[in-house]
């Protein structure tokens, strides 16, 4: 059974493609069967895991708009275990484009049944247009990556109202798989301050694992590269690892 | 004569709201009269000049779709000279509501004739759809905040070519204003790679005044005010004044 996870948030440069880069790689490192899709029109996801952009290669573009099945659109990495649907800026016309075709909020969910792998991760881009609403249809859990600074913690309430809307109306089995809090740096008051209202507000649906603000972290993508593999032993790849250990437990117990 | 920039990127969490703001502030301390107009759904930028959001005030979305005239979506704010348009969640429909709307990416520059400011910032959305076209095909200037990290810079060519773009076929006079280094930290390898980096490729189109990474800056938000309010003497409060002088010379030279 195929667990499809949405990285998501509105709020910019929160670590949503980096979450969702060294997750899947930390997933593909524990013997899972990953791919990552990259519902950016950035792109930095497809960066992230080394991809070259190449005319030639199917990206998903050509799924949304052109009826390609998703499997020509998948593209190995260099990580074993890990496989990869790339964005391309085209994708940032799709808003536009999809407005009139029919259900265009389940066009993805369409795409990515029946695809043989253990978990499917969607990097989603920062808003709450259509491609991330194509992402929330399609899962079966949503992962928030939150930076622990004012802006951000302004946003997740509106986050948390749409996906409440998204599981009645679109997508039952839609869960808040969790909030992850990112670059937390526990010198800065303000970011100890916000992560103490995060967990007393959402309590358990935090994830216990937290991301420190890590520099070897922000080095990784300029190589083409998941922290995980740049430098296992530092500080962001190993709470990943944490991250995805405790992603693991959370659905053994289901 | 009315100057109206855009700052605009989109990559996500650059410090584009942070600079609207502050810019924004410095001027009106230089004795400009300055609107602030909040075109990102998230709302920040009026967040960060301390507006309230009450139900009955008219915002950007108003003037948008219901045909509302610019000056009664125009409240004042606790700072002197500084006046702001704010935006609502209901602004993230706008992309798919206006799709149908003749001349769709006319409306803002529309709505801004007339209006007897100096300066009018337009913070913008990370994104490079609908109401970021707006904000350009409006504008006599675009500035661009760039954060010194490889994600934002591989952004940096797609922004450029649809500056480009707009400049041929829908607003001749848009001018780069210039590429605002933020979050700054010399100490940090990356950050002088990308620095130099980016001087060397665009010139003198990156200003001199860099921001530097300063908590202070992302503390003043909870407390709904700018940084120069907040905390004057501060590292980035300084900058902004220092980047405001640079933006005034420029355009005295012209
Ligand atoms: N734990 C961390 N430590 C240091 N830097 C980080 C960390 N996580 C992310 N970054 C850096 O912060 C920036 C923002 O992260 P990222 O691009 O992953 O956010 P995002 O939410 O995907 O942004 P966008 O909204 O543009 O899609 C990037 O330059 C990234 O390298
Ligand atoms: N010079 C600085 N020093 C420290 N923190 C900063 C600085 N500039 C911005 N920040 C913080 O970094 C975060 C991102 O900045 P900001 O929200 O202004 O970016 P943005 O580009 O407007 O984001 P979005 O893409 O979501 O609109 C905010 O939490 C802000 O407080
Ligand atoms: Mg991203
Ligand atoms: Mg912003």
């Amino acid at each position: 059974m195929t667990r499809i996870l949405s990285i998501a948030n509105q709020k910019g440069g929160v670590g949503k493609t980096t979450t969702a880069v060294n997750l899947a790689t930390a997933m593909a490192a524990a013997k899972r069967k990953v791919l990552l899709v990259d519902l950016d029109p950035q792109g930095n996801a497809g960066t992230g895991v080394g991809h070259q952009k190449r005319a030639q290669n199917k990206t998903i573009y050509d799924v949304f708009r052109r009826g390609v099945p998703l499997v020509s659109a998948i593209h190995p990495t260099a990580i074993p275990g890990l496989s990869v649907v790339p964005s391309t800026e085209s994708l940032a016309g799709a808003e536009i484009e999809l407005v009139s075709v029919l259900e265009r909020e389940q066009v993805l969910k369409r795409a990515l049944q029946e695809n043989g792998f253990d978990y499917v991760f969607i990097d989603c881009p920062p808003a709450l247009g259509l491609l991330t609403l194509n992402a929330l249809v399609a899962s079966d859990g949503v992962l928030v990556p939150l930076q622990c600074e004012y802006y951000a913690l302004e946003g997740l309430s509106q986050l948390l109202r749409t996906i409440g809307i998204v599981q009645q109306n679109l997508n039952t089995r839609l869960q808040l798989e969790g909030v992850v809090l990112t670059m937390v740096d526990h010198r800065n008051r303000l970011s100890v301050q916000v992560e103490k209202d995060v967990r007393a507000h959402l309590k358990d649906k935090v994830f216990q694992t937290v991301i420190p603000r890590n520099v070897r972290v922000s080095e990784a993508p300029s190589f083409g590269k998941p922290a995980m593999i740049y430098d296992f032993r530092c500080a962001g790849a190993q709470a990943y690892i944490r991250l995805a250990s405790e992603v693991i437990r959370k659905e053994e117990k289901v």
